[in-house]
């Protein structure tokens, strides 16, 4: 109504028949405030964000949007490694781990420990997925065997205990992948249970660690060199931040369609509730298409 | 060939032809719409209920700051007269159709009915939020896709 009354009609008519009815400033500052107050309301915002300068974008999002928003002019990278299955999600978040919080280090070159800080999930969301997005690279240039098919194993553990420097850490696996080096691509573990654990008891979030273990049959001198985990000094701020590891997660606040993107089954005793919640939600679901299916018929 | 199967065959070419031109006669009236937008009416042609084209542009909240993508987009809106008698396609409800005849016999406390959105989609929407994290969410009720009498 506002739109229409005020800022629309008028630019339109000033776009159509030729004879506008001149704004005054006053008035369009009046209509620019009732159209952000509208569309703030129609977001779900009490107001406007204001986010820092200089937040890094992940180019997984902006090609998450670019799928979802059906932009076929542009060819997207084949980046979604996870398998897709059916589960309601309507948010998608996505965290860098946090450099300010240094955990113990491992004690070996395979492996390290990082924390994200997912507090930010709103509880009122229901969590229908998580993953942990690493780069594995190939750097041909420095390489001599070009042609030399390299594999891994990628390893995410869930940190149980807070990680002191004398003892070693409590962890559980929660997710391997094998991981074969031809061409530089990103690797998607599925870190849901513990990104769960971690939204609704905040204070066990001791953080992740990953270790990459070479293959038996294909042993490698140092696989580390391939999988980005740590920035290296050589390697720029901008560069580090296209290629270190992200977290996405996947949520439903029940208010609006599910993205067309979807979750793999976990099983975990942890997630318990959450599975009734997604249950519930493939019920309603099915529910749903029946309805649309007789309205077809 | 000829027989049974001649006689389907016929028919199926039939069905088909009358089929594609259906289609080029929606195309042609889609086409009509858009050449005579609201405001341009012909002298006679009344300012029916229908959807109108209306773009929402980020920019003009200054709002591109936050949002990175989309920059905009086409929101449309439904505005027209509800006379009666009203057509099929704009009676979304039989009291539509009560209140636009009690109206039309000068009952001034039966107002008219609203020309409103019947059909809306959704859009999906990438932005950062205060904490800096950067979200992709999809919202619901968006855009206006069609619009009738209520």
């Amino acid at each position: 109504e506002l739109i229409t009354s005020t800022y629309t009609q008028s630019t339109y008519r000033t776009a159509t028949s030729g004879a506008p009815p001149p704004l005054t400033e006053e008035q369009k500052k009046k209509a620019v405030a009732a159209l952000e107050s509208s569309l703030l309301t129609l977001f779900g915002f009490s107001r406007r964000p204001r986010p820092s300068k200089g937040v890094v974008i992940p180019q997984y999002m902006i090609d998450l949007y670019r799928q979802q928003s059906g932009d076929t002019d542009t060819p997207i990278p084949a980046v979604y490694t996870r398998k897709h299955s059916s589960s309601p999600a309507n948010t998608v978040r996505s965290f860098f781990h946090e450099d300010e919080v240094q955990l113990h280090e491992c004690g070996t070159d395979n492996c390290a420990r990082i924390w994200f800080n997912v507090t930010y999930i709103p509880q009122s969301e229901v969590l229908t997925d998580a993953e942990l997005r690493i780069y594995v690279e190939r750097n041909h240039t420095h390489e001599p065997d070009i042609d030399k098919v390299l594999r891994h194993k990628l390893q995410v553990f869930e940190i149980m205990k807070p990680v002191s420097k004398d003892k070693e850490s409590i962890s559980r696996l929660i997710d391997v992948q094998d991981i074969i080096v031809q061409n530089s691509s990103w690797v998607s573990l599925d870190v849901h249970p513990a990104v769960l654990k971690w939204k609704n008891k905040p204070r066990e979030n001791h953080g992740l660690e990953i270790r990459v273990v070479p293959h038996r049959n294909y042993p490698s001198s140092n696989p580390l060199t391939h999988v980005r985990l740590r920035r290296a000094t050589e390697v720029e701020q901008s560069e580090w931040n296209i290629q270190r590891p992200l977290l996405v997660t996947y949520t439903d606040d029940g208010k609006a369609s599910s993205l067309s993107r979807t979750k793999r089954s976990s099983d975990s005793d942890d997630n318990n509730d959450a599975d009734d919640d997604i249950e519930e939600n493939a019920e309603s679901d099915t529910k749903k298409k029946r309805k649309r299916k007789r309205k077809k018929c | 060939p000829k027989g049974d199967k001649g006689k389907k065959c016929r028919k199926k070419r039939k069905e088909r032809r009358e089929r594609r031109k259906n289609k080029k006669n929606k195309k042609k009236n889609k086409e009509d719409k858009k050449e005579n937008p609201p405001g341009t009416e012909r002298p006679g042609h009344q300012n029916l209920c229908r959807r109108r084209p209306l773009h929402v542009d980020f920019k003009d909240v200054q709002w591109t700051d936050w949002i990175v993508a989309p920059l905009g987009y086409d929101a449309y809106y439904c505005d027209g007269t509800c006379p009666f008698p009203l057509s099929d396609n704009l009676n979304t409800t039989n009291h539509a159709v009560v209140q636009t005849l009690v109206n039309g016999v000068d009952a001034q406390a039966a107002p008219t009915a609203c020309c409103v959105p019947t059909t809306l989609s959704s859009i999906s929407m990438l932005y950062m939020d205060e904490h800096d994290k950067v979200i992709l969410k999809n919202y619901d009720d968006m855009v206006v896709e069609g619009c009738g009498c209520r």
